[in-house]
């Protein structure tokens, strides 16, 4: 039923491919989030991340148009740290199709009309 | 049911707190369901606790024995609805402050500020959500976060989202019409709590889309769960 989407075919340099921008970019995100890291490894380590992820917000941005995508306070985890640190719903499949399935908690059907 | 409807606007929704670097955030949606919940029994809002929960919550999964509530790496918000009906409720946060680490269990039964009446699942059905949230109060939901790393604002409506619940967030109402430009048309939306702090999303909350031809969008609708209170002081 959604429209298609409508996307951007031409168009100038793309600034995920200039290194000195992504590096001003991870300093202002380091200021703006009062990130420290342990040493210059680590330092290069985020840097790395942290342009893997503007990447990642881009493509979200492609698949989610209504919202917006970009730099957050996350920008420096991968994936699966984000995970691992900032979410903890533990579902399991058996739980998940108890509750589609029906349990003595069921809410009752409330009217919705009128 | 109302076309926009915001338990914001009803006093219902305490303010917006940071879970850290701890997988709590079932935590924070069971607090937030009974913060709710407590307000339309008693007509006031108690702040209340997520550590007692992640340090005193150890509460299986009945189908599952080796699921349980376990702290900072992570709960189910019907457990933690479970453990409070047999605790006897939740402290406020001031009197059982959040540190973001699991600890020792130091709950004290003459502090209680809320207590859980009952708890109930509600059905994978958005009118049946809507029509729960504006009789029961906000609402403990799931929700895939895979988009909820890079989000900063707008109504979320990913092409593709996975139905694989992650997050425990908070379900405070919702709206008609957001607009999306993409799609040149105005859009209904959920509007989610989440505990990640004021400095993430839409001043800590996230918007995403609802209707006929969206539903369960990142499994929204699947796992909902509400709670009422009776009052103690």
């Amino acid at each position: 039923d959604e429209e298609p989407l409508i996307r951007q075919v031409v168009g100038g340099a793309d600034p995920l491919d200039n290194d000195l921008e992504l590096d001003s970019q991870f300093v202002g995100f380091v200021q703006r989030f009062g990130k420290t890291y342990r040493d210059a490894e680590e330092h290069a380590h985020r840097l790395s991340v942290f342009k893997a992820n503007l990447r990642r917000a881009r493509r979200h941005q492609l698949l989610d148009p209504s919202a917006e995508h970009g730099v957050t306070k996350f920008s420096d985890l991968t994936p699966a740290e984000f995970r691992r640190t900032y979410l903890g719903l533990k579902t399991t499949r058996r739980s998940f199709l108890r509750e589609m399935a029906g349990s003595a908690h069921d809410a009752p059907v409330l009217p919705t009309d009128g | 049911l109302p076309e926009d409807f915001d338990w914001r606007d009803h006093g219902a929704v305490g303010p917006v707190k940071n879970q850290g670097s701890c997988g709590s955030c079932w935590s924070f949606s069971a607090s937030g369901a009974l913060e709710g919940a407590n307000y339309l029994a008693s007509g006031k809002m108690e702040v209340l606790s997520e550590q007692q929960l992640v340090d005193c919550d150890h509460e299986c999964d009945p189908s599952e024995p080796d699921s349980c509530d376990a702290g900072c790496n992570g709960g189910l918000m019907t457990s933690a609805f479970s453990y409070l009906l047999k605790s006897g409720g939740l402290e406020r946060e001031k009197d059982y402050p959040y540190t973001g680490k699991d600890g020792t269990c130091k709950f004290d039964k003459s502090k209680i500020a809320a207590s859980v009446q009952n708890y109930s699942v509600v059905a994978v059905d958005e009118e049946q959500i809507a029509a729960n949230l504006v009789k029961y109060g906000p609402l403990a939901i799931g929700i895939n976060a895979a988009y909820m790393q890079t989000y900063i604002g707008g109504v979320s409506c990913p092409y593709i989202c996975g139905r694989h619940l992650d997050h425990g967030v908070l379900l405070v109402g919702y709206g008609a019409s957001g607009f999306a430009p993409s799609r040149f048309k105005e859009k209904p939306y959920w509007i989610i709590k989440n505990s990640w702090g004021e400095n993430w999303g839409d001043k800590g909350y996230y918007k995403i889309c609802r209707g006929s031809n969206v539903r369960n969008k990142c499994g929204v609708d699947s796992m909902v769960s509400t709670v009422s209170a009776t009052h103690s002081s």
